[in-house]
């Protein structure tokens, strides 16, 4: 429970016409899971907000479930690591 | 690159090459995902280039240390760096303990030249890898512009965070390119199409649905089956294949025969030297002769050249026996393998010549027969031209595609063995900044460039309408007629799932006669097929879509190629065509049905005007097969006398439901 490991959080097609609009959108939904928008945005890695919407953040187990349940989230899923060809 | 660009018909020199009618690409962003970029390299030179398009919206991010900062120009128009999924991972400071790494979209691991240059890099003459292969080295684009996306860093080989692609993802939408090459996989079992841990098909759905053409390549894993990755229908998925050259290396021996085998030799002749192999005493006298075993003492191979035996891991197993030799003072090494394409030099020009087992074993013959044997080696030649077969690379990964089996994969092949391109002077196997690369990593790159001069071409044409005219035009046979063979266990003629529609055809895709387009809603039709659900699907697509009671089928998705993995009884699927030629056009078909299997169209004809610019067809595709069979394949081709638009099919008859890869 206590170990956060990067998660990505994915919201589907940008619903917002300004980046800016989506990123405060991301810190707001971040924040809903945890005890204010400061903490949010020290968790926050990267925002998602032009060709898609979603964020990555570091969020231990319980904060990524009760992420997943929220509406307008797809899906929340962990960081994964590739390898070149 | 120095020879692949000409295998592949587009010749700086031929005035009827794309590369002209295209001017080189000229206009056309690529967005490169990958270890970054050495800018100071004279393959990204801007001479001769023009503006920068009006329409680029990206950066040139410089990075945090001086040593690492990168200078943009008009040929590197973007350079930003994507880091914090990985560190947030792995902890910071950036272990680099093993390789330099720059904090910055500099290049240290020398990969990201490589494809960059690839794709898009300058013309520079006069290059070789130690006399080897000389000649000009360029991208397939030599006038498209660069955007670099440093993802991957210098740790274990090169690694790359989701968090990260997708980052560069989101940005190259936004930035502004045209094409994106991603030379990056993951590993089997895939995740699926809309799990974003895959990193890859999610950002690039959003991309193909924005006009971007996304470049992946297949994965490393052949010659074994259902390996191929990145497989998502809106992907183009590359394999690898040899080019027509070769660098043969004489091997003499003390009874006058002359053996011929490959390497990256370039020292000197290595004169009779006494001819050893490491023979154990007991019940297995050749467990001392196995490459990635080898134990042998100055006393037996000082001075002498060593013969040994790959059986697993050749590429590991030739390094180790090498430092093994090398360090018992032998002067030269014989490694009998499997064959498999790649050549890497043995470390400072240590002559190390590979040869097949056939070779191997006549030496061993000779020397278990003659009291005193003894071998010459002569170094490496580059041997070009049409004599010399190209071949699917044993190591390029093979569908089917273990996801969705109906949707072919991989989509095309391109040259991705032993190429000549551009590195970082950190790359340790540089030589002059330049290096010999294999791996789906090069053939990516090569398509990459490609579908850049098609873009310049076709402004409006859709990444599928392009994946359609690469498919439907590749070469599935050499220029002589002669079959393309696929490099495995044992070698055998190429089929779609080792190759796609085949070696890619530059200048015939740009002129297709007909494609099979698709847009978003195909796309939505394959989710549905896959039983994603509906909310899934909406968020997806950016809004509200049910998928139809009567679940679609995955043969219907309009693709350039039928496969159809479990065929029963009978099965009628549909395609359209779309007509990209002259505006009056009549095709007839011409059918290959593959073994046992009927295929009947509907109509047999397709009749194109200036009203009628698409047409739907049916084919019934039936087997007379009465046990569960592998694949057979074959092709369907539409032809107006000029085009040949060629699909290529792939049937699996069962008739009991498979319980393994039957």
């Amino acid at each position: 429970e206590g170990k956060s490991k990067v998660h990505i959080v994915y919201l589907g097609e940008n619903q917002h016409n300004d980046p800016a609009l989506a990123v405060d959108y991301h810190h707001e939904m971040l924040a809903t899971v945890v005890e204010s928008k400061e903490i949010a945005s020290d968790m926050m890695i990267y925002s998602y907000k032009h060709g898609f919407s979603g964020f990555a953040a570091k969020l231990t187990e319980s904060q990524a479930q009760r992420l997943a349940e929220l509406p307008g989230v797809i899906r929340v899923i962990p960081n994964r690591i590739h390898r070149l060809q | 690159t120095t020879r692949s660009w000409d295998f592949l018909g587009l010749s700086s020199s031929s005035p009827s090459s794309i590369l002209v009618s295209s001017k080189m690409g000229d206009g056309v962003i690529i967005g490169v995902l990958d270890t970054g970029v050495w800018p100071e390299s004279e393959v990204f030179k801007d001479e001769g280039l023009g503006p920068i398009p009006s329409r680029w919206k990206g950066v040139c991010e410089s990075g945090k240390h001086s040593n690492g900062k990168v200078r943009c120009n008009r040929k590197i128009i973007g350079a930003r760096w994507f880091v914090d999924g990985f560190l947030a991972e792995y902890g910071q400071p950036l272990n680099t303990s093993d390789n330099q790494e720059y904090l910055s979209p500099r290049d240290a691991n020398g990969h990201g030249t490589h494809t960059s240059s690839t794709a898009a890099g300058a013309f520079v003459g006069n290059v070789s890898y130690k006399g080897l292969a000389s000649g000009t080295v360029r991208g397939g684009a030599p006038h498209a512009r660069l955007a670099i996306y440093k993802v991957c860093w210098n740790v274990l080989g090169g690694q790359c965070a989701s968090a990260d692609i997708l980052k560069a993802l989101d940005e190259a939408i936004h930035d502004g390119v045209d094409v994106l090459s991603l030379s990056i996989g993951s590993s089997i079992p895939l995740f699926s199409d809309v799990d974003e841990r895959d990193g890859i098909a999610t950002g690039s759905f959003h991309a193909v649905t924005r006009g971007i053409t996304v470049v992946c390549g297949a994965a490393n894993d052949g010659p074994s089956a259902q390996t191929v990755q990145n497989t998502a229908p809106w992907i183009l998925t590359v394999a690898a294949s040899t080019i027509d050259r070769t660098f043969p290396a004489a091997i003499k021996l003390g009874n006058n025969k002359t053996f011929l085998g490959q390497a990256l030799y370039t020292g000197k002749e290595i004169g009779f030297r006494r001819l050893v192999y490491p023979e154990a005493s007991g019940l297995d006298p050749n467990s001392a002769g196995v490459c990635q075993a080898l134990s042998v003492s100055p006393s037996l191979v000082a001075g002498k050249v060593v013969l040994c035996f790959a059986s697993t891991t050749p590429r590991v197993s030739i390094f180790r026996a090498a430092a093994v030799v090398r360090a018992a003072g032998g002067v030269g090494l014989i490694v009998a393998k499997n064959p498999t394409d790649v050549l890497t030099s043995c470390g400072d020009n240590f002559p190390c010549i590979e040869v097949d087992f056939e070779i191997g074993t006549h030496i061993l013959f000779y020397i278990r027969s003659t009291r005193s044997p003894e071998a010459k080696l002569s170094h490496s030649k580059t041997l070009v031209g049409k004599r010399t077969l190209a071949k699917v690379a044993y190591f390029s990964s093979r569908g089917p595609n273990s996801i969705a089996p109906a949707i072919l994969k991989p989509d095309i092949t391109a040259p991705g063995v032993n190429i000549l391109a551009a590195t970082s002077p950190l790359d340790q196997l540089a030589d002059g900044g330049y290096v010999m690369h294999s791996g789906t990593s090069m053939s990516t790159p090569h398509v990459a460039g490609i579908v850049a001069l098609l873009k310049a071409l076709h402004p409006t044409w859709s990444p599928a309408a392009i994946k359609s005219a690469l498919v439907t035009t590749a070469w599935r046979k050499d220029q002589s007629g002669f079959p393309i063979f696929a490099d495995g266990s044992p070698q055998k003629l190429a089929n779609p799932f080792d190759y796609g529609g085949g070696i890619v055809n530059p200048n015939g895709a740009a002129d297709p006669g007909l494609v099979y387009d698709m847009g978003t809603v195909d796309y939505m039709h394959y989710l549905c097929a896959m039983d994603y659900n509906n909310s899934a699907i909406s968020r997806l697509v950016g809004r509200s879509i049910v998928c139809p009671s009567e679940k679609p089928s995955l043969l219907d998705i309009n693709l350039p190629s039928i496969t159809i993995p479990s065929l029963r009884h009978s099965t009628t699927i549909t395609r359209t065509v779309t007509n990209a030629g002259a505006s009056k056009a009549i095709y007839k078909a011409m059918i290959d049905s593959p073994f046992g299997i009927t295929m009947v169209l509907n109509p047999g004809v397709l009749v194109f005007n200036s009203t009628t610019k698409k047409i739907s067809y049916t084919v019934t595709v039936t087997t007379i097969h009465q046990v569960n069979t592998g694949y057979f394949f074959g092709s369907l081709t539409w032809t107006d006398g000029i085009h040949n638009v060629t699909s290529p099919v792939s049937v699996r008859t069962e008739v009991l439901q498979s319980y393994e890869d039957d």
